[in-house]
């Protein structure tokens, strides 16, 4: 079972891989992609290996193949329903995200505790649903994984109904940590990394 | 100079460093650093020395220590200041993102093409400014970090905004790439990433 951040790894492996593809670009060596992300030939050939896929002496991989077989492993091969418990500024923004467009994965269904007065319902005409509706329409709409976007207060609440509603993985944005029994995933938001990771460069931008 | 990647696991152990040290825990080996993060100890003590952090032999290394020693390397140990581009859903619920609060920054800006009809105007009663007072902004209130939280098709000159106004890291949110000049650097944020995450744990579980 791979770590989180071999996962964030290869979730960046597989955007580069799309990038080659659409170059034109057929063979790509384990040493190119190290290069790319600044870490050892050796890590990325183990991460590649810890999913099954081993490049050819000579060759390396082969940038379509190695792509669908990542794609398949992480099951991005499929849609994804989402539900996001939360339409407010955040959660709105989330749902109406063009970048899903493209991606395995579709928010089908969004909830809140007071939908008649959530930005969602007055600005993007999306239709919200109350929170107790959850379980119903995780059923109907075959959903599976879910999004927290309300506020510190209300997250255990979410948490506890998405999955009682039979949700196995989650992504909780609210700034508190929630608690979910023993084989439920939960991957915590913070976008503040970011910016750590800003000041950093910001910081050698004024050196140089 | 350190990869983003590196850099994002500078940050995780920070906020590690920082949940041991509220355990009371006086020291720390890389090994059980390592172990947290499923790497290995070898890549552990090269990120810190990366940093100019280095372990005793017998003892490891001492956790308060460390964390300031990160935190001073990152620039982690002063205020920086923020502007937002784009006052709308996402850029409202960055600006007021409990999170930032006991972080090294805080959003001191936020504009918008149309201030007076954004909704972080009506909800929050937040100042939106126009986009031209940006650079009147980022003087008057010392901002070096800048996040584009506008639709993809204002992405290029919220960006081109933010580099002539002298700010030289910028967060973007928008789902499209941006062009800036040699030495600006950009991070392209995108969520999708860690629904994949979740897919793959979703997977797992499903199989265990
Ligand atoms: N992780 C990050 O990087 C990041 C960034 C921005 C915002 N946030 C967080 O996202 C959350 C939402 O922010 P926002 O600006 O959209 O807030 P908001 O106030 O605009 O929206 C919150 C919504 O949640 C609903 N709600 C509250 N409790 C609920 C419950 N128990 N069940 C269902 N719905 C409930 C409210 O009715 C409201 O519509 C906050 O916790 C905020 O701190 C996180
Ligand atoms: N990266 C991610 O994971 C992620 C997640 C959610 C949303 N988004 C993106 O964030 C962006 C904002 O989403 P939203 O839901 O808040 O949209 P929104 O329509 O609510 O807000 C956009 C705001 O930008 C302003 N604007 C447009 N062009 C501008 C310009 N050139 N200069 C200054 N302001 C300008 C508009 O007036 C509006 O107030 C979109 O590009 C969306 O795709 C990204």
């Amino acid at each position: 079972r791979a770590s989180s951040l071999t996962l964030f790894r290869i979730s960046l492996y597989i955007r580069y891989l799309a990038v080659l593809e659409s170059e034109g670009r057929q063979t790509i060596s384990s040493r190119e992609i190290a290069d790319k992300f600044f870490i050892s030939a050796a890590s990325v050939r183990k991460d590649l290996g810890l999913f099954g896929a081993f490049g050819k002496a000579g060759i390396g991989y082969y940038v379509k193949g190695l792509r669908e077989a990542l794609l398949q492993k992480l099951g991005l091969k499929r849609k994804w329903n989402v539900a996001i418990v939360g339409a407010g500024r955040l959660g709105t923004a989330l749902s109406r995200y063009k970048g899903l467009a493209e991606s395995a994965f579709q928010v089908v269904a969004i909830v809140d505790k007071y939908p008649e007065t959530t930005t969602a319902r007055r600005d993007s005409g999306l239709e919200v649903f109350h929170v107790d509706e959850l379980p119903q329409l995780v059923n109907d709409r075959c959903i599976e994984l879910g999004i927290i976007a309300v506020p510190a207060s209300g997250a255990q609440d979410a948490a506890t109904t998405l999955v009682e509603a039979g949700i196995k993985a989650i992504l909780n944005f609210a700034p508190t940590h929630i608690d979910v029994p023993q084989g439920i995933f939960v991957h915590n938001v913070d976008f503040t990394i970011y910016l750590e990771n800003l000041a950093y460069y910001a910081t050698q931008a004024y050196y140089s």
